[in-house]
């Protein structure tokens, strides 16, 4: 799967996300990151791409829980995606990227590794696989 | 409040061993996949315009599982989706089971701005691909060898497998039951 976030200096936020999905997945399967509000979200507060078990995903709402946790109940979205990759979706099947109004970044997951990349405009750059790089 | 942007080309059970020549492709892709969302976003571009230009050079690149390099089915085939969303409006489109466009994102943003709905799969989705001129290629395309490799090992594994995690069935593991291939995931 890949994807990317971005925001704009004036807020404008937008997510994209495109798969193949699972090696040796049935045929006929749809259940990955593409379905709106699990794997892609993008509102006002924020933009998110999922990656990983779409199945899990999917029933996590991973994407749109990001969003609605910085909608309902005001966490940044440092603590939004965090608690979603760390306690909703189960463990080693997901990880995120997003970006919120404000220019932050976080690219949380719970597997092994995930290939991320992201910029700021004040100069912060990085692209990585593993957590502790 | 400045711009930003992030991407990612999968997640997974990546091998801290991975050998060299699979790992600094996948690295300098994302680092030029950056630099196409940077330099576009520094333009002045549209986050809608900037998440698909960048999201459309990964389905190209064929390390990662999307577009070119997508995984394959337990057929043999693949069946590609996307999606794509706007913050400001919440207009978005997607599709699933694209067999022969080229860029699935593209599509995706073609069902959010052209039609009425929001989804688009398989037959519908070709079809609609085909009545707005998409760019369409040979299924053979998408295909590589690794992935032709992978699929034989999952086979042989009896397993279903996420981006980059490995086939092989750990030790005293049913293969049956591992991974995705049991239905609660």
């Amino acid at each position: 799967t890949v994807g990317c976030v971005a925001v704009d200096g004036n807020g404008n936020l937008a997510a994209a996300t495109s798969t193949g999905g699972l090696v040796n997945k049935m045929v006929g399967r749809i259940g990955d990151t593409p379905m709106i509000g699990a794997g892609t979200y993008a509102n006002c507060y924020c933009a998110v791409s999922a990656t990983g078990k779409g199945e899990s995903i999917i029933r996590a709402t991973v994407a749109r829980d990001v969003a609605a946790l910085m909608e309902y109940k005001g966490l940044s979205l440092n603590e939004a995606a965090a608690y979603v990759i760390e306690e909703c979706a189960p463990k080693h099947t997901a990880g995120l990227i997003a970006v919120s109004a404000k220019g932050e970044v976080t690219m949380p997951f719970n597997t092994v590794g995930m290939f991320r990349a992201c910029a700021t405009e004040d100069g912060h750059s990085e692209v990585k696989i593993w957590p502790d790089e | 409040m400045g711009w930003a942007i992030a991407l990612h080309g999968g997640a997974g059970d990546i091998p801290r061993a991975m050998p060299p020549e699979r790992l600094k492709p996948r690295e300098a892709a994302l680092h030029h996949c950056l630099q196409i969302g940077v330099d576009a976003l520094k333009a002045g571009r549209p986050p809608l315009d900037v998440v698909e230009l960048v999201v459309r050079e990964l389905e190209n690149n064929p390390h990662f599982n999307a577009g070119k390099g997508s995984v394959l089915t337990s057929n043999g085939t693949v069946e590609m989706e996307a999606c794509i969303m706007d913050g400001n409006t919440k207009r978005c489109g997607a599709v699933s089971g694209l067999t022969t466009v080229k860029n699935a994102i593209s599509l995706a943003r073609l069902v959010m701005e052209k039609t009425p709905h929001i989804y688009l799969a398989f037959d519908g989705a070709e079809a609609f691909a085909r009545e707005q001129g998409v760019e369409n290629t040979d299924t053979s395309h998408f295909i590589t060898p690794e992935n032709i490799e992978r699929l034989k090992q999952a086979k042989a594994a009896n397993r279903v497998q996420i981006d980059f995690t490995q086939s092989t069935p750990k030790a005293g593991e049913k293969a049956s039951v591992t991974a995705l291939d049991s239905q609660d995931g």
